[in-house]
């Protein structure tokens, strides 16, 4: 197309050099493109025909087929370098939608890595890794959100047995929303609070086989399902999950900040925070997320209102790139500066969960409550802004961005999810005042 | 807030402008003159302002009531103080970033970004900068000059800008954003995998559209 060849003749600086500066060096430029070109390569990692034109069902087998793929094929990326690679990777095979092994490594593996003591890793984190079992993270509740204090689900700690007893007492305590519980999943980490010695000691982790590993149906005590379709994310099985009295070993709660010894006695954590190391990870990935998102809608807009002539500003001068009018620059640079200012907030708060990290290894949890706060503050405020940015993207494109040939509302849907999930965005925003009124 | 006003806070650098003295004025003159530092001084005093309005806001209503009712009655007031405290952090992230540029072809358009960024935020929430008269009517219509010029210099690499997101089409599964711009003849393609275009005639016109007009 001729116009959009003159604008790329009319940039000033180089887009590589640019590229680099984003993305933190021009061998991060160079392994994209190897790992564009490896997906490209393999036929197996492609869709048959767009996803747009697809049935629920579908959809939810050619993810479930581009999963098992994709994992095979996982060791053509650095998988030590998710942020980066491992998310660049996933986006190109999935791209915005979510699969049965979204959550068992982005949320099952890391609560594991991040909660259990060292004989729970040795037992968990080999088969999870190798895929011998499919984990996903239970906590929503369908009367209770982000609000993890009045969380329904119990888990009663039986000294007789040595075994924790899961229940639902409520239907509101049903699990609802986890991604992948409702028809892939074999185990959950499950949020759910515990009792010993007849007293509340709050929500805790425990790991639960939900489903028999050879026939996969649900085990005695589980009820399972599909919540059903939805605004986005439809090729995912979002689950519900109710317990009736269901027993699981005391080893199954992660134990490495609190603990219930054999006789039911509770050893509380040194920090009351030290388990949220996990959701600070989470929320930079969904910074990075959102940046990208908003990126892409960026990308769109800007370069089919480069393409796209309609109006004259000049009478009888012939019509112009839309991209020439005050206004549509006023709708979509804004964007464009965003989608910078968050992606380089989303390498420094992935830096900063580095070092939090390190220094948690370490005893020392400083940081840990800035950076908890900040993070819950920084999803809540780019999640929302982002979305905003995307639909801004849409409507700048008129008719066609309507269309599901746009990617618009692929992508709006998909990001706009994150306004809720991880965390309701006013929640955040309050869990962050907290902090700054106690500072 | 508390520990700062009562003297004895130990704030890592991300909070640490919350100690920092009130300013009566912005000091920029004009928006090419408003510097990096200057930026963020605005924003930071935007940030200070809100969260110690919030903190006494959320005071006043816990002697009033009860702490968790306090806490309620001032919720609007606490979520507008975390949103200014992380538009305070984004500014600061992305300015800090670019200042690491070396490479003066890239640091100007994204110095424009920034400056857009910044200013966008401003005119959005105009009302705070103006209370006080933090800044002036004549800063607060630079600001707005400023947009206008930021829109104007950004135009010609728009597209180069996007393009430096190295968005394959493969990843950006995108018919109005191809790289090559023919999205016309690739929207009638894209509009044949219809189910609907499998058959010339759908059976919806013989159950009910053909039984309709001869009636």
């Amino acid at each position: 197309n001729p116009d959009i060849t003159k604008e790329r003749l009319a940039g000033t600086f180089d887009i590589r050099q640019m590229g680099s500066f984003l993305y933190g060096g021009d061998e991060v430029l160079q392994r994209r493109t190897k790992i564009l070109e490896f997906v490209k390569s393999i036929p197996e990692l492609h869709d048959p025909f767009p996803v747009d034109f697809m049935t629920r069902e579908e959809r939810v087998e050619n993810v479930a087929r581009k999963v098992v793929a994709m994992t095979n094929y996982v060791d053509f990326i650095d998988t030590s370098d998710f942020f980066g690679e491992g998310m660049y990777f996933q986006r190109l095979i999935m791209r915005r939608d979510l699969h049965p092994l979204s959550l068992h490594f982005v949320m099952f593996l890391p609560t594991i890595q991040g909660q259990g003591e060292d004989d729970q890793l040795d037992e968990w984190l080999s088969l999870v890794a190798a895929r011998g079992i499919i984990g996903t993270y239970a906590q929503t509740e369908l009367g209770h959100g982000t609000n993890l204090k009045n969380l329904e689900t119990t888990a009663t700690y039986d000294p007789k047995t040595e075994e924790f007893v899961l229940h639902s007492p409520t239907i509101t305590s049903a699990k609802w929303w986890p991604g992948a519980l409702g028809k892939s999943s074999n185990y959950a980490v499950v949020v759910a609070q515990l009792y010993t010695q007849g007293v509340c000691r709050g929500p805790h982790p425990f790991i639960v086989q939900i489903r028999d590993l050879e026939t996969h149906k649900p085990l005695k005590g589980i009820r399972v399902g599909d919540i059903g379709p939805k605004f986005g994310f439809n090729s995912a099985d979002n689950g519900f999950l109710l317990f009736d009295n269901y027993r699981i070993p005391r080893q199954n709660m992660l134990m490495r900040y609190s603990k219930v010894e054999k006789n039911g006695t509770f050893i509380a954590p040194k920090h009351s925070k030290l388990s949220y190391g996990t959701m600070v990870f989470v929320r930079s990935i969904m910074v990075k997320d959102q940046a990208t998102f908003l990126a892409e809608a960026v990308c769109i807009a800007i370069r089919y209102s480069a393409i796209r002539r309609q109006g004259e500003i000049e009478p009888g001068a012939g019509e112009v790139q839309i991209l020439d009018y005050q206004t549509q620059q006023f709708r979509l640079f804004p964007q464009l500066a965003r989608a910078f200012a968050f992606m380089f907030a989303a390498y420094e708060i992935r830096d900063l969960h580095m070092k939090v990290s390190e220094q948690l290894t370490e005893g020392n949890v400083d940081l840990l409550p800035e950076i908890h706060a900040l993070s819950s503050g920084l999803k809540a405020v780019i999640t929302w802004e982002a979305a905003q940015g995307i639909e801004q993207c849409r409507l700048a494109c008129g008719g066609h961005g309507y269309s599901l040939a746009s990617a618009f509302p692929d992508i709006y849907t998909f990001a706009v999810a994150g306004c809720t999930y991880e965390g309701e965005n006013i929640v955040l925003l309050l869990q962050m005042a907290r902090f700054l009124m106690k500072a | 807030a508390e520990e700062v006003r009562g003297g004895k806070a130990r704030l890592a650098a991300i909070c640490e402008y919350l100690t920092k003295p009130n300013s009566l004025h912005s000091r920029f003159t004009s928006c090419s003159d408003y510097s990096d530092a200057d930026i963020i001084h605005d924003f930071e005093h935007i940030a200070r302002k809100q969260v110690f309005r919030a903190y006494d806001v959320l005071k006043r209503h816990r002697r009033e009531t009860s702490a968790e009712e306090g806490w309620n009655r001032a919720s609007i007031e606490l979520c507008k103080a975390s949103r200014a405290h992380v538009r305070l952090y984004l500014v600061r992230t992305f300015l800090e970033k670019v200042a690491t540029a070396k490479d003066a072809s890239i640091r100007a358009p994204l110095t424009d970004l920034t400056r857009l960024y910044a200013f966008d935020l401003i005119t959005t929430s105009l009302g705070e900068f103006l209370k006080d008269g933090f800044i002036s009517d004549a800063q607060s219509d630079e600001i707005r000059q400023g947009i206008y010029r930021c829109l104007q210099r950004l135009r010609p690499n728009a597209v180069s800008l996007v393009d430096s997101w190295d968005f394959d089409d493969f990843e950006l599964h995108s018919v109005l954003g191809r790289r090559d711009g023919n999205v016309y003849p690739a929207l009638l393609e894209w509009a044949q995998m219809s189910q609907l275009n499998k058959t010339e005639v759908l059976p919806t016109f013989e159950k009910y559209l053909g039984p309709m007009m001869k009636e």
